[in-house]
């Protein structure tokens, strides 16, 4: 699957 | 950061920081839905599950702790404090929890990045979000009347995740992997079940007359 998401958003 | 991302979240701050400026001063949370305000509670909640492991910048921190305890201090008032809370009209405001945060559940139970604790609570904040704002739609097709403050909360909530949209957009050309079909598909649900809002409340704007929503 694709890169785990980064979670710099809100 | 880019500029549509920190348009999204000023926006998103001001929307909450309006909704708490209304229900303080007046001490009325007419107009308010206390089932959409305990479903922001949980989307921030299950979002931010990482606030105390992943530091990502002061920003990002502070950001958290205020919608964190803006939507909790939201959901205190219309529960708890003495006056706003006689102003809560619980026979209207009846949509059942269960029927969005079940369906979200399960399907960040079969569509995800990754099969982890956070990375399923994430993806369910995510799902959540999406379509948290129904009770309070509801609530205001019901009572049809909208004071300002609830529209301006409802337009700039609705704004934010089009902002959100515009951001996503931006990075997927400027940053390469940048891929969050999960989050993209759920953004684009919130911001289409706003749209009819957007539109009445547009309509409103330049009629210069009374929000009204079609029964």
């Amino acid at each position: 699957g694709d890169a785990i998401p980064d979670k710099d958003e809100l | 950061m880019n500029i549509f991302r920190l348009a999204g979240d000023m926006t998103h701050l001001v929307s909450v920081l309006v909704l708490l400026l209304k229900i303080h001063t007046i001490k009325s949370c007419a107009g308010i839905s206390l089932k959409t305000q305990e479903l922001y509670a949980l989307v921030f909640t299950t979002r931010y599950l990482d606030l105390f492991t992943d530091y990502i910048s002061l920003y990002n921190t502070v950001m958290k702790l205020i919608f964190l305890g803006s939507s909790f201090s939201i959901v205190w008032y219309i529960r708890r404090h003495k006056i706003v809370r006689r102003s809560y009209d619980k026979d209207q405001d009846t949509f059942r929890h269960y029927f969005i945060v079940l369906p979200c559940l399960v399907l960040a139970l079969l569509i995800h990045h990754k099969f982890t604790f956070k990375e399923v609570m994430w993806t369910f904040s995510l799902y959540l979000e999406a379509v948290a704002i129904l009770p309070q739609l509801v609530l205001l097709q019901r009572t049809r009347n909208i004071d300002n403050l609830t529209g301006q909360y409802v337009f700039l909530l609705g704004a934010y995740r089009a902002l959100y949209i515009l951001n996503w957009i931006y990075r997927h050309y400027t940053e390469p992997h940048y891929v969050h079909w999960i989050t993209w598909i759920a953004g684009i649900v919130q911001t289409l079940l706003y749209a009819d809002f957007f539109y009445y409340y547009f309509q409103s704007w330049k009629n210069n007359v009374k929000l009204q929503l079609p029964a």
